[in-house]
This record gives C-alpha cells, structure tokens and sequence, in this order.
C-alpha cells in the first residue's frame, strides 16, 4: 500500500533524473540515424524504406546497414561540419549525443497527434454541406 | 458547423497544398490569429507558472515580431479549440506517443500544426540565467517548427536540431525570416506617421553633428526602423505611450520637425490640436515661452490650416510645411507663419503623376522625407509613391518638380514591421 505522505509533499523524495542512454556502439547509431531521417534518401537508393511520417510506438527500426549506414553517416557528417568519412567515429558519437529537438531534421516535423480530438466531433444532426 | 472549417488546413493563398508537399512538406496555418495554451498538466516543475507563461507569451512574440501572425494565450477556451498547445512532461508524457528520454539529447519536440512538449528532465532555464538550456530558445525553435519550419544547418539560424549554449541574445535572423516569411507573407500595412528624429551632438572634436533615428507610427505602438539593418529594432513595437510622453496615445496624425539655423521646433499633430515635443527632456511641453498651454489649436499655431489632418511633412530646402488634407495641399511658409497665397493646390498638381494614373490623389496616411534614402514619400494603405529628388531631376531634366514616381510596396523597402498581438505590446 502506498504511504501517504505529509500534506505539502514536502517530505516526498525527488524521483531519481532520468538520463538519456548515451549513443556509443553501432546500433545505438543505427537508430539514431533512422530517428532523425538520416536513413532515408531518394528513391530506389537503396535505403531502407522511408520512415513512415508519423510518430512510432514501438520505436524506430534497426535503420541502415553496410553501404546505406555509410552514405547516411556521411551525410549527417556533411552537416555537422565533420569529416564525411562515412565511418562512425568518437566525433560522430558525440555530435549525436549533444542536446537536441526531436524533430526528425531531414523531415518535416512529426505528424500532428493530439491527446483531444483536433476536430470536434460533429454536431448532431446533417453534416455541414461546406464539407 | 462552418465555424470548424478554418481548422482544416489550407495552404498559403496562392499555392497549391500539393506545392506545399513538394516544397518539402511545410504547411502552414490559414488563419493568421492562433491561439495558445500552457495545459493545465503540463506546468513544468522548475520554472514558477507565471515564468514559463512569460517565456511562451515572448517566444510567440518574436515570430509575430516577424510575420503577419499574432498569438494570443488562451486560457478559458475549449481545449480543442486552441492551435498550439505547449506541454512539459518526463519519459511517457501528456499522452505522447513519443517517450523522452531523460537528461541529455532529446529536450523538446513539436507536432506539425499541434503541440509542443518539453522534457522536463532537461535544466530548462530563464532568458536571464546564462546556466542550463534557455526554454525561450527551445521555445522559439519548436515553435517554428508548428508553424512549419524544418531543421535548417545554417549557421545562426534558430532551426538548427541542435542546442547552442549560450551566446548573446538570439533574434530571428534575416534567413529566418525569410523562410517563415515564405510560408506566410510578410508584413504589410499602413502608417499614421513616419519620422527621421534628429539628435544634435558633439563630436570628440567639438564639433556639431547631427544624427537620426527612422520612427514608424500606428495605432498605438510605434517601432524604431533601422535603415542600416533593413528590419525594426529588435524587441519593437512599443506602446507610444512607453516612448513619447505627453502625446496622443495613439492614431497620430502628423509629425513636423522645423529646423533651420535659428529654430529647432517639433510638433505632433491630432485631429484640431497639436503639440511641441521638448527633445532635450523628451516629454512634450506642456505650455509655451509665452505660458499658453498645450495643447493647442492648429488653427491658432498654423493660421489657415484645416484640421484634422492628413498628414505633413517639412521641406527643409524651401522652409516650408506641407499639409495635406483629402485631396488638397496646403505650403505653410515657417518664416511668415502663414499659408502661402497660392495655397490650397490640389495634390496632383503640387506632386504631379510621372507615370499618367500612377497618383494618390487624396487622403494619405503619411508624408515623410527619409534622411536614409534621401527623398521624400508620400504613403498610402500599403504603398508609397517617391518624390523626385533635386537629384533625380539632374539626372532627368524632364521630370516634373515634385514628380511621384510610379507606387511600390512599403513592404518591400521597409521590412518586418509587423503588429504583435495587444496582450504581448507591452513586453
């Protein structure tokens, strides 16, 4: 049974900070990449297929492999002004561990989701014909 | 049921949504009044309540600073009415199907047209600390990024995906403004008055100077325009009221500044009535040498001239006022203190069409001669017509004296001046 604390909560332990799970190892990267619209490239480039443009529940997939992961490291390399080797090096690491939004950068921002209905339901009754 | 259609998403007038996608996927909102709410649950626990309102109402300020848009906070509406709603929130939060992640990377995120969230495990900080992560830059970006703006790299720009620390002040940079600009036009409108106020200093040699500032008034604020910037002082408009003492709060009718070498006079001009500005003390007098009272008649100070005005302006070369009223010019010499005998002329013969048709004709909203550029113009609605300069007319002998060049848009040489919702004026 929870314990109920003082009426101000003031003895109410702080919850412990969360910390982001630094991106150290090749998969971590992986995911990176494809999070943030890197693994994504022109059609028939042989990436994998484009994230769809919406948000994911159970998270990005793996994201690229092989020939693809170089050519999106490479990318992202490009724009973070370091060198586009295409290899994923301790530069690298770091320009993706530094505090960011978490708008995909090379798409727009993430599909509209809403805790409340955007449009309200209708009114009872015919639909509006402006429809 | 008609009232629901303006949630539905239009693109820009005159593109195409399906432009819109090949333009990279940025929609942008079709009205240009949105609304905004801090929700309820979603108070960050680091920040006082009225703090992180304040940082919002001043982010949401500096993009109507530079857009068409103006933002007001909601706070009694439906929910489901508001456009944008900001959120603070730890790991699963306000619903999101997206999970934050704790300290370090991921410290916001923005759905297109919808809402804002912030990882409240992130130190988010006020403009004034110089520790943490400034919400109000966190705040601007993903903000530009529910009014449609995606990542950009370039340098300086409020849209890069990653947090700079620190630097000095941040504004919205010219490539900005262009880009949230191609989404929802820039700023257009009319002036009640515009002025170049002049400062007499010294210079380290002693010797006399003179230098100006550009002074657009409507309504009930006025901005400070920086010629050399191309755009208003950053943090502008301000309530008249804040800048100018002593004078009409708002919906000022002219302003005239006689300078020769004897007289260094200034006066704001309001439907039968004007004032003197005192520069030095920068209030406006409240009584002349001779203790009349102000303010005063303009038909006692100006004899001969009808009120309320149009507008005015003062020629420097000829001495002269000009005051406008419908379609009639009235030259007021400074010196007599009276009407010029040939006064009143019909407008389009004191400042004749160069292009035939291309003219006014009556009711200006301003009459300003820019120190800037020069010359002087006459203003009306969203446009301006240029006077020939003493210089044009070297160059062409043929113009007319006084000639209107054909009209341009203000908008096009006096950029970004653009009203900010009331409830933000005073920030």
């Amino acid at each position: 049974e929870a314990l109920f604390h003082s009426r101000d909560r003031s003895d109410l332990a702080p919850s412990p900070l969360r910390r982001a799970t630094p991106i150290a190892d090749l998969l971590a990267a992986q995911r990176f990449l494809s999070k943030y619209g890197w693994a994504e490239g022109p059609p028939g480039a042989g990436f994998a297929a484009p994230v769809p443009r919406g948000p994911r529940r159970d998270g990005p997939p793996e994201g690229p492999r092989g020939a693809a992961l170089a050519e999106a490291l490479r990318r992202f390399q490009k724009v973070n002004a370091l060198p586009a080797s295409g290899r994923l090096d301790a530069a690298t690491l770091a320009a993706m561990n530094r505090p960011r939004c978490g708008v995909p950068d090379t798409r727009p921002p993430l599909q509209a989701v809403s805790t409340a209905p955007r449009t309200p339901p209708p009114p009872p009754g015919p639909r509006p014909k402006a429809r | 049921p008609k009232r629901f259609l303006h949630t539905l998403l239009r693109a820009p007038a005159g593109r195409q949504p399906e432009d819109a996608a090949q333009a990279g996927g940025a929609q942008a909102f079709a009205k240009r009044t949105l609304s905004w709410r801090l929700v309820g649950e979603g108070y960050s626990r680091q920040l006082s309540a009225e703090e992180q309102r304040h940082v919002f109402r001043l982010a949401f300020r500096m993009w109507s600073e530079v857009t068409p848009l103006t933002f007001r906070e909601d706070l009694a509406g439906p929910g489901a009415m508001v456009d944008i709603k900001l959120g603070f929130g730890r790991g699963r939060h306000l619903g999101c199907p997206r999970v934050f992640d704790g300290v370090g990377q991921e410290f916001a995120h923005a759905w297109r047209l919808g809402d804002i969230h912030f990882d409240d495990d992130e130190h988010f900080t006020p403009p004034t600390s110089n520790r943490g992560i400034s919400l109000l830059k966190v705040a601007v970006h993903e903000i530009g990024h529910v009014l449609g703006l995606p990542h950009s790299y370039r340098a300086g720009s409020i849209m890069q995906p990653n947090y700079l620390p620190r630097g000095p002040a941040f504004e919205l940079d010219w490539s900005d403004r262009k880009a949230i600009q191609r989404l929802y036009g820039s700023c257009a409108g009319s002036f009640d008055t515009a002025f170049d106020w002049i400062r007499q200093e010294r210079n380290p040699h002693g010797d006399a100077t003179a230098r100006f500032s550009t002074y657009l008034f409507r309504n009930s604020w006025y901005w400070l325009y920086e010629n050399r910037n191309n755009r208003t002082r950053y943090g502008d408009p301000l309530p008249i009221l804040t800048g100018w003492r002593g004078v009409p709060a708002q919906n000022i009718d002219a302003f005239v500044h006689i300078w020769t070498w004897r007289r260094d006079e200034r006066y704001f001009f309001k439907g039968n009535r004007y004032w003197r500005y005192d520069s030095d003390r920068d209030q406006a007098y409240t009584e002349d040498e001779q203790g009349h009272g102000y303010p005063r008649l303009i038909s006692e100070g100006f004899p001969g001239i009808p009120s309320p005005l149009d507008t005015a302006f003062y020629d420097r070369r000829k001495q002269l006022i000009y005051f406008f009223k419908g379609s009639w010019v009235f030259a007021f010499d400074v010196n007599r203190n009276q009407v010029l005998g040939s006064s009143p002329k019909k407008m389009t013969e004191v400042f004749p069409a160069i292009e035939p048709r291309n003219h006014p004709l009556r009711s200006l909203d301003a009459a300003y001669y820019s120190y800037a550029h020069r010359a002087v113009f006459l203003f009306k609605g969203s446009t301006y017509w240029r006077v020939a300069s003493a210089e044009d007319r070297q160059r062409r002998p043929g113009l007319p004296p006084n000639g209107l060049f054909p009209r341009q848009p203000i908008s096009e040489k006096w950029f970004d001046v653009c009203d900010v919702h009331t409830s933000t004026l005073t920030m």
